[in-house]
């Protein structure tokens, strides 16, 4: 079972068209593995990225290096996903 | 004491058997109305499982619903599973929808992709896409709306095996999406095809692959609209809509694309809510919410495809 301990997802918000290239630029850095869960399309439609916990440095570096603003959708993948199974398994019982 | 259909959890998420066994329930439920189909197998072999909702008649003008492609949204097979409760609930009991059944059917398919569904349970919650093996690569699974024959495997798809938007070998490479072109083309009646995905809050209408406007543009903005305002209606979720490639992104062999071009006007696609900023991971008491709204919407689509049959 694969697990997403400290993985994060960041809604990060693209001001320009450079800004929506870099994006693109990261998903393309194969190592970082990151998982656009929402694609950069316009500056006014923001992207989501599950950022693995290995890569986060890399990519929150990579993003203050160039200026995006961002914030953290979700602090840790892996609690939510805890929480959804413990919540099928009282519904199941 | 015999199972029923209505004391179903559908503010829980739910296994593949869990759902095909609930899909056996109801169709005890409601012999009249519900039948399941088989119209293929999966990759894996896992059956592909169609509900019709049929009042009579032969091959009469249906209404095509599916959701989970993508098996990872499971708002989405959520969402399906309320739906079909809801429709046949709602026969002979709502004026609307029993005037549909009366002249069309419907066909949902609820886990569209069961393969992938049953990875997420099993091995990784977040996959996404299929789980057929690519010859000579390491990454595994086609993303089965990239897999259609419109635009195939132009701008907007990857040719990366590893990429979540990898559209495959050749078109309809994937029995989860060959069994449905199958199904479509055989039908020949299918006169509305609503594909529903999450998490973005929009409705789209084609294209995907290229920018020119479908010739029935117009009428398709101004049914989104319609359909956004009803399921606004409910909670205030805010929607957008207009055609995909000019709402989100490029993307080349989509499904509604293909369908479109088959002649089926009323294509849309569904991007369900993420009100919560929880993205695939929405919790379990917005369920219930979120099929409620989109069932707004849903009947909308449906009333205006029996009211302007073409």
């Amino acid at each position: 079972e694969q697990l997403f301990v400290g993985d994060q997802v960041l809604r990060v918000t693209a001001r320009s068209e450079e800004q929506i290239a870099l994006l693109g630029v990261l998903g393309k850095r194969e190592e970082l593995q990151v998982d656009f869960w929402r694609h950069p399309v316009s500056p006014s439609h923001p992207a989501d990225l599950r950022v693995p916990f290995p890569s986060l440095q890399a990519v929150k570096n990579f993003l203050d290096s160039h200026n995006f603003s961002y914030s953290i959708m979700i602090e840790d993948v892996q609690e939510l996903l805890d929480e959804e199974k413990e919540s099928m398994r009282r519904s199941r019982r | 004491i015999k199972r029923s259909s209505s004391t179903f959890d559908f503010a829980s998420y739910h296994t593949l058997d869990e759902i095909y066994d609930w899909m056996d329930v109801l169709v005890e439920d409601h012999p009249n109305l519900v039948s399941k189909i088989q119209i293929g197998q999966s990759y894996e072999k896992r059956p592909l499982y169609v509900l019709k909702f049929s009042t009579g008649g032969w091959n009469r003008p249906a209404i095509w619903l599916d959701t989970g492609i993508h098996s990872r949204e499971w708002i989405t097979q959520a969402t399906g599973v309320w739906t079909a409760n809801k429709i046949a609930e709602e026969y002979g009991q709502d004026r609307s929808v029993t005037a549909i059944l009366d002249s069309m059917d419907i066909f949902l398919e609820i886990v569209t992709n069961p393969d992938g569904f049953a990875f997420t349970h099993s091995s990784n919650r977040l996959w996404r896409k299929t789980r057929s093996i690519n010859a000579g690569s390491r990454c595994v699974g086609v993303d089965p709306n990239r897999n259609w024959d419109a635009g195939f495997g132009e701008a907007g798809a990857s040719g990366n095996s590893c990429s979540e938007t990898y559209h495959g070998p050749y078109p309809n490479s994937e029995p989860e999406v060959k069994s449905i072109v199958d199904f479509v083309k055989s039908h020949g009646n299918i006169k509305a095809f609503v594909s529903i995905h999450s998490y973005s809050q929009l409705l789209l209408y084609p294209y995907g692959y290229t920018e020119t406007p479908v010739p029935d543009q117009q009428e398709l903005h101004e049914v989104s609209a319609k359909a956004v305002a009803a399921l606004s209606s409910l909670y205030g979720t805010k929607y957008k809509y207009g055609s995909i490639i000019t709402t989100i992104y490029r993307a080349s062999g989509g499904t509604i694309d293909w369908t479109y071009n088959q002649g089926i006007k009323y294509s849309f696609t569904f991007e369900l809510r993420d009100t919560g900023r929880y993205g695939f991971l929405l919790p379990a008491k917005q369920i219930v919410p979120t099929a409620e709204e989109t069932w707004l919407a849903l009947k909308v689509i449906m009333e205006h495809t029996r009211d302007n049959m073409y």
